[in-house]
């Protein structure tokens, strides 16, 4: 095993190029989500301030989500010239299985929308920042620590661990990636993909 | 989120826009650190809880936004 050695300082080959166009795509339920606007702004502003040509598309219902995402692509794909990074934000309440709700109360995947740009040509090999401001369950977190729970409920026992929807699916689709398919050729639709969410999977986001 | 927005998008703005120029993955944690400290009320909570981010990566180099 070869020993441990600090990283060379970030070169052309170890940071991504963003000195081409860099786009930015926020799209936010505000109806019903006081103080939501206030995260817009804060958003949009930053995004300019940062160099992205920036998109804002308010109240979008489910169908309107799938129909931005998959119009911020067309317009990556065709504008002809080289880009950087995308960044795409998506504000909303959500489900109790991370969907996100349209002011129309209809649901929408996550997933389905965060795979609209990675079938886009001009991103492949470039950076999607996708950032999601959303409840992803309706578990709460009491915290740790001193102040976190009073003594006699830190002793209770936690609920048994059983495999997510999540984990299952994950399980399946390593077993069709294990059945005898030779590698792939090029790069992965799943590199260069940074995914933040506001809360972990299953609990509230404040 | 009703005063002044959500904690994770006012405290991401915040920390991206002092060191714009610093790798993003640095930054998110950072970012995180803040929010996990936060206790939060909710609208309806009646005790305060915590929040904590879920960061996915699979970038094959440094980002650094600026």
């Amino acid at each position: 095993v070869e020993p441990w050695r600090p990283e060379p300082a970030p070169g052309p080959s170890t940071q991504y190029d963003l000195s081409k166009t860099k786009a930015a795509l926020l799209l936010a339920v505000i109806q019903g989500r006081p103080g939501a606007q206030h995260d817009v702004e804060a958003l949009g502003g930053l995004c300019q301030a940062l160099g992205f040509e920036t998109t804002v598309r308010t109240n979008p219902t489910a169908q309107a989500f799938q129909e931005e995402l998959a119009q911020f692509r067309e317009q990556l794909d065709t504008c002809g010239g080289p880009v950087s990074c995308a960044l795409v934000a998506l504000m909303a309440h959500g489900g109790p299985q991370g969907q996100l709700l349209g002011t129309d109360g209809q649901e929408v995947q996550p997933q389905a929308l965060m795979q609209e740009l990675s079938r886009c040509q001009v991103l492949r090999g470039h950076p999607k920042i996708f950032l999601l401001q959303a409840c992803r369950g309706g578990k709460r977190d009491a915290g740790v620590g001193p102040t976190a729970l009073p003594w006699y409920r830190r002793w209770l026992p936690a609920p048994p661990s059983v495999p997510s929807h999540a984990d299952v699916l994950q399980i399946y689709a390593e077993a069709q990636d294990s059945s005898g398919r030779g590698p792939p050729s090029g790069s992965s639709h799943q590199a260069d993909i940074l995914t933040v969410y506001a809360a972990t999977e299953g609990y509230v986001a404040y | 989120r009703d005063e002044k927005g959500s904690d994770f998008i006012q405290t991401l703005v915040e920390v991206l826009r002092a060191n714009p120029g610093r790798d993003l993955l640095e930054l998110l944690t950072e970012v995180n650190r803040r929010v996990c400290e936060q206790d939060v009320l909710g609208p309806d909570c009646d005790e305060p809880r915590k929040a904590c981010l879920e960061i996915c990566s699979s970038l094959r180099r440094r980002l650094c936004l600026q």
